[in-house]
């Protein structure tokens, strides 16, 4: 993870947010 | 200006000469032309980049001949309703689709091009309803959203090879209506779609899960997603914005590249492409790093939209002004369509 004026980076955003996304 | 009053000095350097005309082909029994696309058609394993031509009532495909021409292989006839836009599967072949409506989409057919199995060519009936947006997707999908009486439904299909419908997925829809949809390169499940609100949403394809939406703010009203990549952690969207007016600043830009980190919804732009002087937009078209569009003044621009800049213009040719500008499936070809059926491609 990285920071960024966007806020905290991370390279598995998508597996990350499926991960928390209601199904 | 009007478009014959555009010399090289008002182009400010920009030239025809980035674009190359390879070959024109004319549909004289097209009463209005209202889109342009390109196919992969094979036939016992031979195969060639084809044009999709589509006017009020009917499609057309095209070969090419020798010498440059172009010879028409088939007319579908499409009934009653008239075409809104041909909707191209990207890596498909002998298969594509059409919109059909009246202002807004009723319809979607998909067209069969060639099949070995029965040696013809067909069309059927995919989807109806109140259609807002549709889009061609890898995999021989297509993915639309619709309003209903319960809302919004927003779905993928599935076609065989032979176009028939294997399988649908719902996926979650946003509250905002859909109006724009771009899958993400390098994400294989991820696909973004743009709303009524502009606002910015990201699915996954494989769960139908809704995964984020984020808001682009209302300084660029009316935005359009046309391409996105996921790179580095952040998501990248190109957008455009069809109603954009000339600006001296970047405040209205045709295009721009907008970066978003989907994990905390926040978005800076990155890139922005403004219209040359003298012109107001309409609706583009992205392919890779290059963007089309037909101006209101009849001519075709083409953007540079990682040097974020204009890099030719077509001007209205002798018979009249371009209608229509999409890129082919194939790198640095550019479509550029008349209303009266004439068809250009250029290198670009």
């Amino acid at each position: 993870c990285g920071e960024s004026d966007l806020g905290p980076i991370s390279l598995k955003w998508f597996e990350e947010l499926s991960a928390e996304a209601p199904s | 200006p009007a478009a014959e009053q555009l010399t090289p000095a008002q182009l400010g350097g920009l030239a025809e000469e980035s674009l190359q005309l390879m070959s024109k082909l004319k549909d004289s029994s097209s009463s209005c032309a209202v889109d342009v696309s390109a196919v992969w058609w094979e036939v016992a394993g031979s195969r060639e980049l084809c044009v999709v031509t589509a006017c009020e009532g009917s499609v057309s495909l095209w070969t090419p001949l020798a010498a440059d021409a172009w010879g028409k292989v088939y007319t579908w006839q499409l009934g009653e309703m008239a075409v809104i836009q041909i909707v191209p599967l990207p890596d498909a072949c002998n298969l594509m689709c059409v919109a059909l409506g009246d202002l807004e989409i009723a319809e979607i057919r998909w067209l069969l091009l060639y099949s070995s199995e029965n040696d013809s060519f067909k069309q059927s009936l995919l989807r109806s309803g109140n259609i807002k947006a549709v889009l061609g997707l890898k995999a021989r999908r297509v993915v639309s959203s619709s309003r209903t009486a319960c809302g919004q439904q927003v779905e993928v299909v599935s076609l065989s090879e032979t176009g028939r419908s294997r399988d649908g997925r719902t996926l979650m829809p946003p509250e905002e209506t859909v109006l724009g949809f771009a899958e993400v390169e390098g994400l294989q499940d991820a696909l973004v779609g743009t709303t009524a609100a502009n606002g910015v949403v990201v699915w996954n394809l494989r769960t139908g899960q809704l995964l984020r939406k984020m808001h682009l703010g209302y300084s660029y009203p009316a935005s359009v997603c046309h391409r996105a990549y996921s790179d580095s952690g952040l998501l990248f969207v190109v957008l455009s914005h069809p109603h954009a007016k000339e600006s001296e600043s970047c405040r209205n830009p045709a295009f721009r590249v907008v970066a978003f980190n989907p994990k905390t919804a926040r978005s800076t732009g990155v890139v922005f492409s403004s219209l040359p002087a003298g012109h107001a937009g309409r609706r583009g078209d992205v392919r890779d790093a290059c963007a089309a569009a037909v101006l209101t003044s009849g001519a075709v621009a083409v953007w540079d939209l990682q040097l974020g800049h204009c890099t030719a213009l077509l001007p209205p040719g002798p018979q009249g002004d371009w209608a229509l500008a999409r890129w082919a499936t194939t790198p640095g070809c550019l479509l550029a369509g008349q209303r009266d059926g004439t068809v250009c491609l250029y290198r670009y």
